[in-house]
């Protein structure tokens, strides 16, 4: 474990914790986005089947435990939660699941290391993962208004992949640790992905004004 | 021996 993995897991950590405690305590998920949610739990329900048959280490498990719970316990809140539920905004929020998966699930088919169902769902959660976001993204961009906690949220959850490249650079130098090139190219795509957010984040952030994406 | 590919990471 070294300093980049750990705050890339910290980062991680951290935007779920954003994310459930704005949902918690204001019973609001105001521009929070159900279908990424929902792709997230299904990203985690499909690469951390592996609990059941490898060890690795105790905060391995752990992570990979609170990150299954935390991502069901959202996907709870906005689908059933009788006040949270209210808030959410179906009408915004129209990116469809099945234009993720399906191409997600053919590249897996076409495109992995090994041909076995636990290795299959795992590529397949990697290439899901890369793309989860963009539900979220386009419902930013729709309603412009981007209050503290889900800006925060979805700048969180793109630091952790940039932490993670680095995380698999130095890996490769210290410990000849390789990393396959479909996990590469899946966490270079999903870090390019945030790298408009990023660029008004930091100039909201620079010029200490609300952040608003343009339309 | 085969190597399966073990994920370590999260």
């Amino acid at each position: 474990m070294n300093i980049f993995r750990l705050a890339g897991d910290m980062t991680h950590l951290a935007s779920v914790l954003v994310l459930l405690l704005k949902i918690h305590t204001i019973k609001s998920c105001a521009g929070v986005s159900l279908k990424t949610q929902e792709l997230y739990a299904l990203v985690f329900a499909t690469r951390y089947l592996d609990i059941f048959t490898d060890f690795i280490s105790v905060y391995n498990t752990v992570m990979k435990l609170i990150f299954l719970g935390s991502s069901f316990s959202i996907v709870w809140y906005i689908r059933r939660h009788k006040i949270v539920r209210r808030s959410y905004d179906k009408e915004q929020d129209t990116f469809r699941h099945y234009f993720l998966v399906l191409p997600c699930l053919l590249l897996a088919l076409l495109i992995h290391e090994k041909f076995t169902v636990k290795e299959l769902l795992w590529t397949f959660s990697i290439y899901l993962e890369a793309v989860a976001i963009l539900p979220q993204l386009v419902l930013l961009q729709r309603t412009r208004n981007i209050d503290n906690l889900t800006g925060q949220y979805v700048f969180l959850l793109g630091a952790y992949r940039s932490l993670y490249i680095l995380n698999w650079i130095y890996r490769y130098f210290t410990e000849r640790h390789f990393v396959h090139w479909i996990t590469w190219i899946a966490g270079l795509v999903q870090t390019l992905l945030y790298a408009d957010f990023f660029y008004y984040y930091f100039e909201s952030w620079k010029n200490n004004v609300k952040l608003q994406l343009p339309a | 021996k085969e190597k399966v590919p073990q994920h370590d990471e999260l």
